[in-house]
């Protein structure tokens, strides 16, 4: 499903070249279910970002489903973006006076657009209750707490049932009974549905959940194992 | 140095009335260190704004240092704010298109107006250099990963070495070194300087790092231990 090659990406300050990502190749296979774990500052949500059509390397290439993304169009990946990715952002990225079942709801508009507005409404609010916000579906992102915040962004990623699903450290800001329900919705998702799930986190218990995990250091990729079965 | 006594924080949402936080008292030493744990959305954040004057109570008292600080005027308590108490947020509120130096420099300008632009900024650097950004205090938020923005946050709300530090999941973004180091600085404030600390947390390894654990439910305060000495 997914391939880097050679992937560098590098911002320009100044004089000054930040390389936050330094010649990457990576591959996941259709219904993986990977970690990524690494030190704050070493390229992961950046690498997260190519992997989801949102940004582009400044050299090497990315086939996402069998087609080279990394040159096309920004109107082309928006296109790739909705129909095949769901992204949970380690800043949320809600938007604000927009109900948590509004802001769910949304990509159902690009993605299933044959959905009556009762439909997607009644789906998007199916996925807030499995993440335990029935109770909050009209609450607008400042009335709600930043665990709240973070599982309305992790609905609104799933409401579609994308095959890729990109979550940067999504229980973050959960307690651990909370963050555990979360995680077993990905596996569930994983198992019975084949998505592809892609998990930041800086916590080894929540990438025990993944069969497989990736340690990035310095914007390089350093070790690529199997998890340890326990 | 926090005396609470009978708070309640309600949200009227149309007919209904969300209680953030329901009859909550509690006391707080100079000096002390303490977590606090609970569920997300159980009322912590709620909490915090209001032991840091940036909300009130909708009954009940707080005490902070001696004054009763729940019925006094915005600016007074911006005052007070200003020169008591540093916040870590847990959106971190860093100000956008603005350096992480400068972010860090400005509560200088309100409580040390005595000190030169460039002293400020040198302040400022030890702190950013304190908690591993030394190399880089000219990025923007835009420009920082999210552990570097927590980080920022976590300088600017140590610069001005306030007598009370509140910290909103300070740790949430960081990897378990980074976080450690974070953790440690603290402790070196409450030691050394003598500095309060109450930190919330979803880790109980965090909050190990704490003398006494606080836990919150719904609203309410059901447990308030020492932490076992291990
Ligand atoms: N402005 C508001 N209007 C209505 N309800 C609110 C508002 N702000 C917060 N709430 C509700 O109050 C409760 C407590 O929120 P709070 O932010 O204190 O939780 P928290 O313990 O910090 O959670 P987390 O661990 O997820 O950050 C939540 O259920 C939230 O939905
Ligand atoms: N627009 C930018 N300009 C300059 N440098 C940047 C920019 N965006 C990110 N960086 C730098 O690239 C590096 C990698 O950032 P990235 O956000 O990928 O880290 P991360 O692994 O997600 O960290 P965290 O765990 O703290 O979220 C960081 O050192 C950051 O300062
Ligand atoms: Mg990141
Ligand atoms: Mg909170």
């Amino acid at each position: 499903l997914i391939k880097l090659v050679g992937v560098w990406k590098t911002y320009r300050m100044g004089e000054l070249d930040v390389h936050a990502l330094r010649d990457v190749s990576l591959e996941v296979a259709r219904g993986e279910f990977i970690a990524i774990m690494g030190a704050s500052g070493s390229g992961k949500t950046t690498l997260m970002n190519i992997l989801g059509c949102l940004d582009r390397p400044s050299s090497g290439s990315y086939w996402l489903d069998g087609e080279e993304v990394s040159r096309m169009s920004a109107d082309k990946r928006a296109m790739i973006r909705n129909r095949k990715i769901g992204f949970v952002f380690q800043n949320f990225n809600l938007l604000p006076r927009t109900s948590a079942l509004e802001n769910v709801a949304m990509p159902l508009s690009y993605t299933a657009s044959h959905l009556t507005e009762k439909e997607a409404r009644r789906r998007a609010k199916e996925v807030l209750e499995r993440v335990g916000l029935g109770d909050r579906l009209h609450h607008e992102p400042s009335q709600l707490s930043g665990g709240q915040q973070q599982r309305v962004a992790i609905a609104r990623a799933l409401v579609n049932k994308p095959p890729l699903l990109l979550a940067d450290e999504p229980t973050g800001n959960l307690d651990s009974k909370t963050g555990e329900e979360v995680l077993e919705l990905f596996q569930e998702l994983n198992r019975e549905e084949g998505v592809t799930v892609v998990l930041v986190t800086h916590d080894p218990h929540v990438a025990s959940h993944a069969e497989r995990i990736i340690y990035i250091h310095d914007g390089q990729i350093v070790e690529d194992l199997p998890r340890l079965h326990s």
